[in-house]
């Protein structure tokens, strides 16, 4: 292996697919896919860790991938099909340093016969490696040779040669324990049953947030929150996880009552900034973390009673915010402090949005996005259509999770609200 | 091996400088490519594509640098920037 003399300082790298290519059969969920794949790649065999960021972050990401042609503004211009395939900056301050370029010009291929076109997966792992700061070399299993040895197989099952292993610990050292450590002697008798946890004990089993399933989703005050049972995560504007591990609710919330474990639904009123928690028949007013006198019932919000809340949000379009139960939906006007007439009205006028989603938010970008297992929908601003390439997994889109194992246990998008015309399901990578 | 024709040597020499295998032509010092350095460039570069290390731009060794490739250098040797580890 050789090194090119540059590596990061930090362990936790930001990237984001900046351009995709115009003329592949890849869509830009699988070329995303894949290069989550790459980067993961990297990751296993060392400290490093890869939070994919959204196109609106504040920051430009250590690692921006283009899809350019012929001279792309960098010394290194493209020269058509063949020939150069594709190049990265070494690690380093620079604003180009970790860039990595495909050249668009190449037929970009995912899983095909060898011969055909040249493989994404295969080209990225490469590229991703000087990224990180290693350069050619000649041993002849390494993934870094200079040559395009064709495709690699399964990206979720490549794993890198030992010679790319060792370039890599070289520069960020070893995980303790990767996935592929083999133990060399007997595992050791299983310890003692631990002693009965603290209730809080950071060794307390969590829940996984890459499961989805939320119980509520809520955007305050910039950052998305996502509650399941008496816990939550909670995203930063940037994109990033404050932590993988989930707070705890009731330490958070304070004067939420302890037999409360569950918020079904959530919103932060836009008019004087105040938090409401849903739980059962009732719900909570929080000034920032501190509750604000005591549970309201949800008839001061309209709804009729028989039960709970299924999601709640309020749109910055009208300053009105919408409460769903099941198939309907009632709208409150907050300004005039009372529910609106003509409610309930039927869900399907969100056209395509899931029934009972387990909650709604809108995003920094005035997006609105339906919630429900595994998958969202996304309704463009101001739109109260789906995205037609709705629904897709919460996980890497949001909880910095890999894209659901394709198979029988993935999990399947519920069935949205049915609207005509055919439906074009194509099977790939990241469905 | 047949001598390589005149193309072969002058686009063979671009290419080694490109990918780092022969030091950039400098105008000033027109320095003199002899023959032993641009048979070890061929070496390493033979090395690199896994191919018998000839040294001479032979058909099999031309032909390779048509293949598709990374566009970065194989060798940053110049400014010391590639320190090369033997296992």
């Amino acid at each position: 292996y050789a090194l090119s003399g540059s590596m990061w300082k930090k362990r936790t790298l930001t990237w984001r697919v900046h351009s995709f290519p115009q003329s592949s059969a890849l869509s830009q969920e699988t070329v995303r896919t894949l290069m989550h794949h790459a980067l993961t790649t990297w990751g296993v065999e060392s400290g490093l860790r890869f939070q994919e960021m959204g196109s609106q972050g504040p920051t430009e990401p250590d690692i921006l991938i283009d899809f350019a042609r012929a001279y792309h503004q960098d010394s290194y211009p493209f020269d058509g099909q063949g020939g150069t395939l594709a190049h990265a900056f070494f690690p380093g301050e620079h604003s180009i340093s970790g860039d990595t370029h495909f050249d668009d010009e190449e037929t970009w291929t995912f899983g095909s016969k060898d011969g055909e076109g040249t493989d994404l997966f295969a080209v990225a792992v490469h590229e991703f490696g000087h990224a990180l700061g290693l350069g050619h070399s000649s041993a002849p299993d390494s993934i870094m040779r200079p040559f395009y040895q064709g495709p690699v197989g399964n990206p979720t099952e490549y794993r890198l040669s030992q010679d790319d292993r060792e370039g890599l610990q070289q520069l960020y050292g070893k995980t303790p324990q990767t996935p592929y450590d083999k133990p060399t002697r007997k595992p050791l008798a299983p310890p003692p049953p631990p002693p009965a946890l603290p209730p809080d004990s950071p060794s307390q089993p969590v829940p996984d947030r890459c499961a989805g399933n939320f119980d509520a989703i809520a955007n305050i005050r910039g950052e998305t929150f996502f509650f399941k049972g008496p816990w939550f995560w909670r995203l930063q504007p940037s994109g990033q996880l404050v932590s993988s591990r989930p707070a705890r609710l009731h330490r958070f919330w304070e004067g939420l009552p302890p037999q409360v474990t569950v918020i079904q639904a959530a919103y932060a009123r836009h008019r004087d900034g105040r938090i409401l928690l849903f739980s059962g028949a009732q719900f909570w007013v929080f000034q920032d973390r501190q509750l604000e006198g005591a549970a309201r019932p949800l008839a001061d919000l309209g709804l009729p009673p028989g039960g709970a809340v299924d999601a709640v949000f309020s749109w910055p379009l009208n300053g009105k915010t919408y409460l769903i139960r099941g198939q309907r939906y009632w709208r409150y006007d907050e300004a005039a402090a009372r529910p609106d007439p003509g409610y309930p009205r039927d869900l399907s006028l969100w056209e395509g949005a899931p029934h009972s989603p387990d909650d709604v938010t809108v995003s920094n970008t005035g997006d609105t996005y339906f919630f429900k297992g595994a998958h969202y929908w996304r309704f463009p601003k101001g739109s109260v259509k789906a995205e037609p390439d709705s629904p897709q997994p919460i996980g890497p889109k949001w909880l910095d999770c890999p894209a659901p194992s394709v198979g029988p246990r993935a999990p399947r998008p519920p069935k949205a609200t049915l609207h005509p015309g055919a439906c074009d399901c194509q099977c790939e990578i990241s469905q | 091996a047949q001598e390589p024709s005149a193309q072969d040597v002058s686009l063979g020499v671009d290419w080694l400088t490109r990918y780092g295998y022969l030091p950039p032509p400098h105008p000033a010092q027109a320095q003199l490519q002899s023959q032993a350095k641009l048979r070890d460039a061929i070496k390493v570069m033979q090395r690199f594509a896994g191919l018998p290390e000839t040294g001479l731009l032979d058909p099999v060794t031309v032909a390779t640098m048509h293949k598709p490739r990374c566009s970065l250098p194989d060798v940053l040797g110049v400014a010391g920037l590639v320190r090369r580890r033997r296992r």
